[in-house]
């Protein structure tokens, strides 16, 4: 148990490297550390995240959209480890900026070959990014409904518009 | 295997009985604030046979059937079903579709069901392990196990890791 | 103490009542309560929040949109209730849709004749909305340095990509 | 009382010395994720006494002071001054331009200043009681604030009704 444990956190501990620099930096450093190695079975997994040059102590001195984009990178590099059939993202890109907001989307594009993505968001450049897009509203007071939107900007705000009813 | 479509009747919101297909890569959901959009995710985990009231934001289980508004009445009971088309045979059984079906009506009662004929909770989970699909799964993620990851609460790194490894 | 801050928490309800019903809608119930009469000055303070018809069990059974808009206006009815010189809003508008952003901006507009606001966003519509907009980013690796912004739409999407460095 | 401007140096990722100025009633700070926009905020927390470094996202105080990059080393010391015009006498002071400064060295030492005159940190406190200003004031806010006040973490509510009441 322990060695199978081992050999998959070592394989996702590489595939963070990878996926940490492609949304940040190519030259930034980061980690995934055992914090006991004689326990490796119960103990903390510490993540050492240095985007941009920076240096901080821990990762709870990032601003919230480095720690969501950190967060997004072992995401990521656990389902390169075991791909997972479908994966649903409720607003988790919600801290990001635009720039951060196409890092995830193109990630979540290059992952959709083994995947499905469901995608709740409010972001305008993310509905632009998906293949079918969904409108949820209250179809009467406090009864949801659902329809096929077709999404071009001015579009998708008058449909919003309209399903604020 | 890929999804094909979610069905929601009486399950909170979704007083309604609405279908919403999943055929593309990529599907986004949009709309208010309020709308029904994480009720969809909620229903998705309910169906996968989620038993923790709090990760759907319940006091009891009984809240998921809708509770009516000062227009319309409570529902008799919450149906919600999910179906599959069970490429390669990621789900260990003959059928090509597989249909999973969760009921609970008012009295308390409750049913699930595969293909429409009735089985029990754990004939579900059973179908889905080692898929990475599951209630709780590392593949339905929202921003507040975002923080959990970030914050590490109730060791939700190593919770993570262990569903992928 | 308590008869004074009895009479506080009477006001701030009686605040709590306009305001809520101007972010959401004129005929909407919400309510401050205090859980133990017997003890004003300790017990809990219940916060009932019944947007657009609805019947909640418990401001938990919200959306993080409407959630975070029941904050706002209990926030600001503090503020009816003492206005402070200045107030600072670090991106609390994030979960909010377009209509509720334009909501909140206007809120803030109108008590901004007693207060100063400072408004963190990552929002295109608060952007529109400020009095004036100042640009931090990155002047060096690692190091934060601050611009006028001249905001029209186009010209922010070019700074940013600018200020991403 | 109207905020005029705030200077910081060598706190947190401004390793530059650099103004903002409050001249308007509404101010927006936009950029990209890390760029530094909530670090104005915790600059304006610190200066105003901020004694819990938690609160600032610190693991000690003197992680406030530039902890320098890979291109850059780090500062000798953390300052930070905010400048207010006292409109309708809000602060119990003669003065009519009033400046507080915090300064916190490598070594350990830190002083704090009223108009370039060194004080106590009880000076400065003192001068904003029952102002609605303050450190932990109901008048900053971010989200993790808005969830606090929302789950009601450690009564959150009452606090923050005291501090307006
Ligand atoms: N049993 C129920 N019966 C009726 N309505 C319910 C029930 N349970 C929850 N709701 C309502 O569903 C709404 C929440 O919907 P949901 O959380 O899906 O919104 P959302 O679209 O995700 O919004 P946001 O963009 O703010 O996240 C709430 O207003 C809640 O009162
Ligand atoms: N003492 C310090 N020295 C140098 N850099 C620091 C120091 N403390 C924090 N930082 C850096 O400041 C950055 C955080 O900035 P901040 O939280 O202000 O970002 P932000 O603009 O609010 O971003 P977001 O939009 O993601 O919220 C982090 O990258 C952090 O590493
Ligand atoms: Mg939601
Ligand atoms: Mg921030």
């Amino acid at each position: 148990a322990t060695s199978s444990f081992m050999d998959s956190f070592n394989k996702v501990r590489g595939h963070f490297q990878t996926v940490f620099r492609s949304l940040f930096t190519e030259d930034d450093d980061c980690d995934l550390i055992l914090l006991d190695e004689m326990d490796p079975l119960e103990c903390d997994i510490d993540i050492v995240a240095k985007p941009k040059g920076k240096k901080p102590k821990s990762i709870s001195q990032l601003s919230g959209g480095e720690k969501t984009l950190t967060a997004i990178a072992l995401l990521f590099s656990l389902y390169l480890l075991k791909p997972a059939p479908f994966c649903i993202f409720d607003e988790v890109d919600a801290p990001l900026d635009d720039v951060n907001i196409e890092k995830f989307n193109r990630i979540v594009r290059k992952f959709s070959t083994d995947s499905q993505f469901i995608i709740i968001t409010h972001n305008k450049l993310t509905m632009a990014e998906v293949d079918v897009l969904y409108g949820v509203y209250m179809e009467e007071q406090g009864v949801s409904g659902v329809t096929a939107v077709d999404f071009r900007k001015y579009d998708y705000d008058n449909i919003l518009t309209e399903m604020q009813g | 295997m890929k999804l094909k479509s979610l069905e929601i009747n009486g399950f909170k919101s979704f007083a309604n009985h609405t279908i919403i297909n999943f055929n593309e890569a990529i599907t986004g959901i949009v709309g208010p604030n309020g709308s029904g959009k994480s009720n969809v995710v909620d229903a998705i985990r309910w169906v996968l046979g989620e038993q923790k009231g709090r990760e759907l934001r319940l006091e009891a289980m009984s809240d998921v059937i809708f509770n009516g508004t000062k227009k319309r009445k409570v529902a008799p009971l919450a149906q919600v079903s999910l179906s599959f088309e069970n490429t390669r045979n990621v789900i260990p059984t003959d059928y090509q579709n597989v249909t999973i079906s969760r009921l609970l009506y008012r009295s308390g009662e409750s049913e699930y069901r595969l293909n429409n004929v009735p089985c029990r909770l754990k004939d579900i989970t059973g179908l889905f392990l080692d898929t990475g699909i599951g209630s709780d799964s590392y593949a339905i993620i929202a921003l507040n196990m975002v923080e959990d990851l970030l914050s590490n609460k109730e060791n939700a790194r190593r919770k993570m890791f262990e569903q992928a490894a």
